[in-house]
């Protein structure tokens, strides 16, 4: 640690907290972003009666090398990032995907004019995780 | 996704991914289905659209839909509002069953007075509700016929009716009139409040025939209504024109496929990892959710509190 000390560092940290944030949370990892749409914007508004919005959610960033408990993935994770850097290039790293999800309730109208209220599982990105 | 791809369901029921014909030979052959399957999900097939190479399809294309009676709108609007929270998300404390509600409104009707039958107005309602929207998945829990009024009756007065309720059934092959399967009759007392919807459970004189995959259901409903309540010995007297709108036919189901959503799988899920106390009473319940008896249980747990 003396060492570190004696260099000196490539950004000088305004703040020590801020500077020392970067390697507890990693910036670009894997996460959860918002993502919110309205029917209207695919036209399906003329048969969807209800909500008027929708907040699908999807999940983007890295995923580091060593997974561990933070994103819940498996164990074959790491072992997908083993073969990938030791064994087979081609086989890809683990991916940030949606890990779990919330239903959405949905009203619309069908073509002979009834009217159908139904719950669909799986329409709310809720949570991240690399696999 | 992944897990799912082994369990895409190809046979005779509407699976995972329905496309109407025309549109199947277009999609890649990943999400081609066999022909004959019926068009099941209103959300899936434009999912199917939006996503294939033709996404960009006009949608003004599409066959135009027939339109909802605005009464039947108004109503699952409301029944929406009561299930979902305001971003579509299924209200977690409703204890209900079902996970698709269906409203149908009746596709003919004919109207005809029997003016020496019975005392009063005596109104005669034939419907005709097909049901080819139901799928093969979609598990009756309920039926009710859905009486909306607009009449001159001033609000918070009692009525009494005399309901005569008939199953037609058709006997194609030998091109005779409709006969007469089974029928019910019963008398229906409610207050004309504010909002005049009247449901009469119907689902035990239903049931055999959704059970039997019917789609079409005939029926025909006599009904009388006069001022009064018999319990409350007010003489039942001065018959009124209620002029009630056909009934809708509202059904709550139970959808099983993979798509819809499982009350009891997410909750039982929690229950492996409870993070809040468990309820108390038991799983036992109704369809619609006992408000009342939860109610009563909430003001005792807070009395005990």
């Amino acid at each position: 640690r003396d060492e570190n000390l004696k260099e000196a560092p490539a950004t000088p940290p305004h703040n020590l907290s801020e500077y020392f944030k970067q390697f507890l949370f990693p910036q670009n990892e894997c996460e959860l972003h918002n993502f919110r749409l309205s029917f209207s914007q695919l036209k399906w508004d003329r048969w969807i009666i209800a909500p008027h919005r929708y907040s699908p959610q999807y999940c983007k960033g890295d995923c580091p090398r060593v997974v561990g408990h933070r994103y819940g993935s498996p164990v074959h994770t790491m072992v997908q990032n083993i073969i990938y850097e030791k064994l087979d290039s081609s086989v890809p790293k683990p991916s940030c995907v949606p890990a779990e999800y919330r239903p959405l309730s949905v009203l619309t109208i069908e073509p002979d004019g009834s009217i159908v209220y139904k719950e669909y599982e799986d329409m709310i990105a809720t949570k991240c995780t690399c696999r | 996704s992944p897990h799912s791809r082994g369990h895409v369901v190809f046979d005779k029921s509407p699976g995972l991914f329905v496309a109407p014909e025309d549109t199947a030979i277009e999609l890649n052959p990943l999400l081609r289905l066999p022909k004959g399957l019926r068009r099941g999900y209103a959300l899936l097939p434009p999912l199917l659209k939006v996503l294939s190479d033709r996404g960009h399809q006009n949608w003004e294309s599409e066959a135009p839909r027939l339109q909802p009676h605005s009464r039947a709108l108004r109503y699952m609007k409301r029944l929406y509002k009561m299930s979902a929270t305001k971003e579509g998300i299924p209200k977690a404390n409703k204890s209900h069953l079902y996970n698709t509600v269906r409203l149908f409104t009746p596709c003919s009707e004919c109207k005809h007075r029997h003016k020496d039958l019975l005392k009063g107005d005596v109104h005669s309602v034939d419907l005709l509700f097909n049901l080819d929207r139901v799928t093969a998945l979609e598990h009756l829990l309920k039926s009710v016929l859905l009486y909306s009024f607009d009449t001159s009756v001033p609000i918070s007065s009692s009525i009494t009716c005399m309901c005569h309720l008939f199953i037609k059934e058709h006997d194609f092959s030998s091109q005779v009139c409709p006969s007469i399967s089974h029928s019910v009759a019963f008398s229906l007392h409610f207050e004309v409040r504010k909002r005049k919807w009247v449901e009469i459970d119907v689902t035990s004189f239903l049931q055999p025939l959704i059970a039997t995959n019917r789609r079409n259901i005939h029926m025909a409903v006599n009904f009388t209504c006069l001022m009064g309540d018999p319990q409350q010995n007010t003489k039942l007297e001065n018959p009124i024109n209620v002029a009630l709108v056909p009934p809708s036919l509202l059904l709550y189901l139970n959808d099983t496929s993979e798509q819809a959503y499982h009350r009891w799988n997410s909750l039982r899920h929690r229950r492996k990892n409870p993070v809040r106390p468990r309820q108390r009473n038991s799983l036992r319940i109704d369809p619609m959710g006992d408000k009342g008896k939860e109610n009563s249980q909430g003001k005792r747990a807070s009395r005990r509190r």
